[in-house]
């Protein structure tokens, strides 16, 4: 399976993935927030360059995903969007 | 939980206890080191080279646990005053029976002070916006959010561990092997079957096809069993929605996320060309606290499948005994419907969903937003 240029692929993080346990997790409702930084991927900065927020590499949002008590499990990467499926 | 990036905005979806708001003075100082604009160092308020938004929501259903939420997640009231500690001209809301089933939301106005200049690549698509007194938006910009409580407990079941493992076990035995290969390939591999799961330590970005292995996570593999039994594969088929996949995981020992990504419209099927679209599925199937929820910024009608279809849709695969649906879409213009006629998000919610009675419908006229909140119970 050889998937062409530009087909969305997965990728796991297998380290955090493989022993998680949700024993304690107690409801489901979510909380939601969505923070845009331009109005459309047509009118990014220049300074941003033309990937914005997608050129940020796992790294730095794992320095994020931390202080929300979030793990990233796993990752779609497409061009124009990336999914991360993510702990609790 | 789920987070979504896109080249100019970010999605982060969070469920238990997370602390999702106590990473947004880090999200914004992550989006200015990418070159988003920023304000100066303000030891007051700690935004260090923190980016300025566009625009900013932030929603929730009401917890069922408030209690055992941590910092300003225990009430909307702590919420918002942190949003309002952050951001300038933001506006609070409470949509449904306040005794009841409701659903805040919190949203900015659209920042008219960040007008970057446009890089070279991005002026071509310009052209697919749309220019409101607002801003310059995206066409097609439109959220469908169904929130369901109180599950079926024969539906719940299915995100079970011990009951996925079971319906796993029958999939790899010799005679449903065929059919498992059968359906997976009639659905075009939109949920990544079993073979094609690779596996890549430190989210190391090499192709495919350079250190593949057989072997998921049990998670993720069981995610994609639960995927295909239950239905959710088939919402976006791969058939319908060409290069669609889908990324699913299993807790243990119960509890279900999934997220997909949708390619946009082709440019020779005549339809408007937009991003990659996204769903995603959250599921929490104890008894008492029984909750499924489903996102999608997929337009309503694109390639066929209304959004009442998606609805009924996933309304079966939970049959629920409550449930809301959420439709937020951005409006196309200054007067966009013209005299007398009713918006299109309402027109696309169809009132019945069988097997259920209507409880409340509700419709919001923002600046550049419509939302449409309807409230259902079973008969």
């Amino acid at each position: 399976f050889s998937p062409s240029e530009g087909t969305p692929h997965l990728t796991i993080n297998h380290d955090v993935a493989a022993d998680l346990d949700s024993s304690n997790a107690f409801e489901g409702p979510e909380k939601l927030l969505e923070v845009w930084f331009a109005s459309s991927p047509g009118t990014l900065p220049t300074s941003a360059g033309p990937e914005g927020l997608k050129s940020v590499d796992n790294d730095t949002w794992v320095s994020m995903l931390d202080m929300v008590h979030c793990k990233i499990l796993s990752v779609i990467k497409s061009d124009a969007v990336d999914a991360y499926l993510l702990s609790e | 939980s789920s987070m979504f990036v896109f080249p100019h905005k970010i999605i982060l979806k969070t469920c238990g206890t997370t602390t999702l708001l106590l990473g947004l003075q880090r999200l914004l100082r992550i989006a200015a080191t990418a070159g988003f604009p920023f304000c100066k160092a303000s030891a007051a308020k700690d935004l260090r080279a923190a980016a300025i938004p566009y625009r900013v929501f932030y929603s929730r259903k009401n917890f069922l646990f408030p209690d055992k939420q941590q910092g300003p997640h225990r009430s909307w009231k702590q919420e918002v005053k942190y949003l309002d500690d952050t951001f300038e001209g933001g506006s609070a809301y409470m949509v449904g029976k306040m005794n009841g089933d409701h659903w805040y939301l919190y949203i900015t106005s659209p920042n008219k002070t960040i007008t970057p200049p446009l890089t070279p690549e991005s002026d071509d698509s310009v052209s697919v916006a749309d220019s409101t007194a607002s801003g310059v938006r995206h066409a097609n910009d439109e959220t469908l959010e169904i929130l369901m409580t109180d599950l079926d407990p024969e539906c719940a079941k299915q995100f079970q561990l011990s009951h996925a493992s079971a319906v796993a076990s029958d999939w790899l035995s010799a005679e449903a092997h065929e059919a498992r290969h059968e359906a997976v390939s009639s659905h075009g591999g939109l949920a990544t079957p079993l073979a094609e799961v690779d596996v890549f330590d430190n989210f190391c970005d090499k192709p495919m096809d350079e250190s593949a292995q057989d072997v998921s996570t049990e998670g993720h593999a069981l995610g994609t069993v639960v995927s295909e039994s239950c239905g959710l594969s088939k919402i976006y088929p791969t058939s319908v929605y060409p290069g669609a996949r889908v990324d699913a995981f299993l807790f243990s020992p119960c509890g279900f996320s999934a997220n997909g990504v949708i390619p946009a419209s082709q440019p020779d099927h005549g339809e408007e060309l937009g991003p990659m679209h996204y769903f995603t599925v959250h599921v929490t199937p104890e008894p008492g606290f029984s909750y499924a929820s489903f996102e999608t910024n997929v337009p309503g009608g694109q390639r066929g499948r209304t959004t009442a279809e998606i609805i009924e849709h996933v309304v079966e695969i939970f049959r629920p005994g409550r449930f809301s649906v959420t439709l937020f879409e951005a409006k196309s213009g200054a007067n966009p419907y013209g005299r007398g006629n009713e918006n299109p998000a309402m027109q696309r919610l169809v009132d019945s969903v069988q097997g259920y009675r209507r409880i409340d419908r509700i419709v919001h006229d923002f600046e550049d937003y419509d939302l449409v909140f309807r409230f259902y119970e079973r008969e």
